[in-house]
């Protein structure tokens, strides 16, 4: 048995390591998806499977929300096929070479690239509980290691060797999100589109205040940007269908809030229709107050716009919304219900390269003006183009109106924005 | 049955718990500093389990102890004890007086990780990794508010 699990340890090894390779010192996967198991013989005497379960699945979850991998559990696949195997042993277990000491000291250990084990004479416990040693945060820690990651002596980080108890909400801090970023890169775009929900409130005091909060969508989910902490909001991204009611499931192609003095409507387009959003009772109007049904076509709402569309956003100077179709841009004018003379015209005359040859000339994934930045940026792929704003044309007054400055990756202005797998959608 | 009290179970306690050994004196703290990489890197290898803890004979340490007439033992070829202890103290947020006085010890004998802080993947090969303290002039300005629970 023994020779036996040691051929096996060497074959599974050799495969990951023709899977791996080397970075920097470091060792790291090479794949974009890692399959993952409970060893069968190795559950947690004190914690039910379901219980275990979850817990490894938010751990794997919260890496995969700052690193451009996701985690899968595969319970079926051949043993050869598994990435990661986690289980609990006490003493010499589970065929390991490093024994576990009893109760107290080492908590886990794990192996590059390989498994992790718990220490099941440790009191590990759910998130829920207060006591013990929070199976969370360790698991948390090990795949830390799994994926390549030492320990660092620094408050705050995951990968401290020391287990800290648990205070209410530990999350992965900005210094480990880019640890793990290092070795295996940031998550990029494209996105179907980006908006400022923006909307009236009254604060403590009874006084009305205006806030909004930023939004990135992908396919069927979206993710808050919290631009304060230069990081999605934790726990995101979740599914659009969860959080906007009424609206198509996914592939949005864009967002647009007319926002004047008499107007203050939200509408999401997609394909040939688009719907309006009631802010006040999250979900979209199937029928607004001036009686029109949605969705409606576009065509009917917006006489001489193209559809579908590739992005769109209100300038509120103007009160035209600018739609992005191909390499067109159609400037139409809310109050007189109609397209404002001499559109459309091509993108890159509306919006001229500062430096030339450098501008993503049409197709855009969405345009979207931020309220952080009181900016427009022009999204495409995994980059994006700042249009000059009026303030940078007052110190350099030979920049072109509307131009773009050249290109940015938009992991480098907005950050952890990442998938996680579809299994990990809903714990 | 392992012994509890509580209805939800959250007082188990292992019926036959073996206790880990603690870090009490230098031969024990050395073995400490030796098996998680801070005397010399740690070959971690889930293949090779004799690299791991390169102390754990203690008669030999103790025998090493009695014929030089020194309190500690010391490894060849490796750091004095003091330099490592040293180096564990102040990494650790310790007043590095390079002795292994009360608050060294209990660092020592806090629940911790496995995996050795400084090791190598393969002998020969790699740079050891050891414990990264932050370059803190890369992190941008963040917000103010406290981390929201998801």
């Amino acid at each position: 048995r023994k020779r036996f699990l040691d051929l096996l340890m060497n074959s599974e090894k050799n495969r990951k390591e023709q899977e791996a390779f080397q970075n920097s010192g470091g060792r790291v996967f090479n794949k974009k998806l890692l399959k993952w198991r409970m060893i069968g013989e190795g559950y947690s005497s004190q914690l039910s499977i379901n219980e275990q379960r979850y817990v490894f699945r938010l751990a794997f979850r919260m890496w995969s929300e700052v690193m451009p991998v996701d985690f899968e559990e595969d319970n079926t696949s051949p043993l050869s096929q598994i990435d990661i195997k986690l289980g609990f042993g006490r003493g010499r277990h589970l065929g390991c070479s490093r024994a576990f000491d009893g109760s107290g000291q080492e908590f886990a250990h794990a192996w590059f690239l390989g498994d992790i084990h718990f220490d099941d004479d440790e009191h590990f416990t759910a998130p829920s509980s207060d006591n013990g040693i929070s199976l969370l945060k360790v698991a948390v820690h090990e795949i830390g290691h799994v994926l390549g990651l030492s320990h660092i002596h620094r408050t705050g980080s995951i990968m401290q060797p020391n287990y800290i108890p648990q205070e209410s909400g530990f999350e992965l801090d900005w210094s480990d999100r880019r640890a793990v970023q290092s070795l295996y890169g940031s998550c990029e775009g494209p996105f179907d589109t980006v908006f400022d929900w923006v909307r009236k409130e009254r604060n403590q005091f009874g006084e009305m205040v205006v806030r909004y909060n930023t939004y990135f969508f992908r396919n069927s989910w979206y993710w808050m940007y919290e631009n304060r902490n230069n990081r999605t909001r934790y726990g995101d991204p979740l599914a659009v269908s969860n959080g906007w009611q009424g609206i198509p499931t996914q592939n949005i192609d864009a967002f647009v809030h007319v926002w004047t003095w008499t107007r203050d409507d939200c509408y999401f387009f997609k394909g040939t229709q688009y719907w309006r959003y009631d802010g006040e009772n999250d979900k979209a109007y199937a029928v607004d107050a001036q009686g029109r049904t949605y969705p409606r076509l576009i065509s009917e709402g917006f006489p001489g716009i193209p559809s579908p569309i590739n992005a769109a956003y209100f300038d509120r100077r103007t009160q035209h919304i600018l739609f992005f179709k191909d390499f067109q841009v159609y400037a139409f004018d809310i109050v007189r219900n109609r397209i404002a003379p001499n559109f459309p015209k091509r993108i890159v005359d509306f919006f001229p390269a500062v430096i030339k040859n450098n501008h993503p000339m049409g197709h855009l994934d969405a345009a979207y003006y931020s309220y952080t930045h009181n900016t427009l940026f022009l999204f495409k792929g995994k980059d994006f183009w700042k249009v000059l704003s009026d303030k940078d044309r007052r110190s350099n007054p030979s920049l072109p109106q509307n131009g773009v400055l050249p290109r940015r990756a938009i992991a480098e202005q907005w950050f952890d924005i990442c998938n996680v797998h579809t299994t990990l959608l809903r714990l | 049955e392992k012994l509890f009290y509580r209805r939800d179970h959250s007082d188990l306690q292992s019926s036959n718990f073996q206790q880990a050994e603690l870090v009490t004196d230098v031969i024990s703290a050395q073995q400490y500093l030796a098996k998680y990489g801070w005397t010399e890197p740690v070959i971690w290898d889930e293949t090779q389990a004799s690299n791991s803890e390169p102390l754990k004979d203690t008669s030999l340490m103790e025998e090493a102890v009695r014929s030089t007439g020194k309190r500690s033992a010391e490894p060849t070829n490796s750091p004095p004890f003091v330099e490592v202890l040293k180096k564990f103290q102040k990494l650790n947020n310790l007043p590095t007086t390079g002795r292994l006085d009360d608050a060294t010890i209990n660092a020592m004998n806090k629940p911790r990780c496995g995996v050795p802080d400084n090791q190598v993947s393969k002998p020969s090969q790699e740079k050891p990794s050891f414990p990264r303290t932050p370059n803190k002039g890369t992190m941008p300005s963040q917000g103010a508010d406290a981390p929201k629970t998801r």
